[in-house]
């Protein structure tokens, strides 16, 4: 339908391209482990 | 304009790590019984502004326990992780700190410990022996024959039992039962024949060990006992707490 296309085109125009090796920064937590998991 | 609020901190920020390891500290210091835990993960933090260079801080810890118990005097930065395949425990702490002009300080702190799971421990190492309950009857006949072997054979002050940290046992390819267990001085010497009236020593005079033994059950019987006595600590000038060599019998 008409609206569905509407809202497709505006989704896809306002996604930000990412630079060519974009790494995404790490979640501020859980932390890392420094042993094992259990 | 007024002032963006500061990023939140992240698990890994030398902040958080450094809340970690004062209530890693606090927890350790402030426990009397089993081992001393580690940190393994900062599972999440929250900071709470109250004004100017004073804020509430809220972790969550995930913790390994480590083979040093309590009341051992080593250092926690030289105890060993005990290993998964040793069917490891975990501890999950809550802790709240407040950190004033950069000083922290721990206000409160919930922790519980788990082991690992029999299924995960067999999984990776079939033949391991597992945690037991410390009042099972082979452990406990187990720690009273490890210590009256070692009171026996010694000479000095008869030990007597603190608390038993941990017990394995394995059924198979032999059946093996290890334990470990905290014992304490006591005002009687191993010579004297009335042991039962031995009284411990006051907490200031008490010298603390910790002994771990293994007794085969099965195809033949044997014990090994193996206790070290830490030693009356009291530092002195020139002999800094950290740096003194503790009395170790074999």
């Amino acid at each position: 339908s008409v609206a569905r296309r509407a809202v497709a085109e505006v989704a896809q125009r306002d996604k930000v391209p990412r630079p060519v090796g974009f790494v995404p920064p790490p979640p501020p937590c859980p932390g890392n482990i420094h042993h094992f998991k259990i | 304009v007024p002032a963006a609020p500061p990023a939140p901190l992240g698990c890994d920020d030398p902040e958080s790590e450094a809340a970690a390891e004062a209530a890693v500290n606090y927890i350790n210091g402030h426990s009397h019984h089993g081992y001393k835990f580690v940190l393994n993960r900062i599972e999440n933090i929250r900071v709470l502004p109250q004004g100017a260079n004073n804020e509430i801080i809220f972790l969550e810890l995930d913790l390994l326990e480590t083979t040093c118990h309590i009341l051992s005097p080593t250092p926690l930065a030289n105890c060993t992780v005990r290993s998964f395949t040793d069917h490891a425990v975990e501890g999950d702490c809550d802790v709240k700190l407040q950190k004033v002009n950069g000083q922290l300080s721990v206000l409160a702190s919930k922790c519980h410990s788990n082991p690992d799971s029999n299924e995960d421990v067999h999984q990776v190492c079939p033949d391991c022996p597992l945690l037991a309950l410390s009042n099972d009857t082979e452990v406990l006949a187990t720690v009273t024959e490890a210590l009256s072997d070692y009171n026996s054979k010694n000479a000095g002050a008869y030990l007597k039992l603190l608390e038993i940290g941990r017990a394995k046992i394995q059924y198979h390819p032999a059946h093996i039962v290890f334990v470990e267990f905290a014992v304490a001085a006591t005002n009687c010497s191993t010579e004297e024949a009335n042991v039962e009236a031995c009284q411990l020593l006051p907490d200031d005079q008490s010298n603390f060990g910790f002994c771990t033994a293994t007794k085969v059950i099965r195809p033949s019987q044997e014990l090994q006992v193996n206790c070290q006595v830490y030693g009356h600590q009291v530092p002195t000038p020139d002999t800094p707490f950290l740096s003194r060599v503790f009395q170790s019998t074999t």
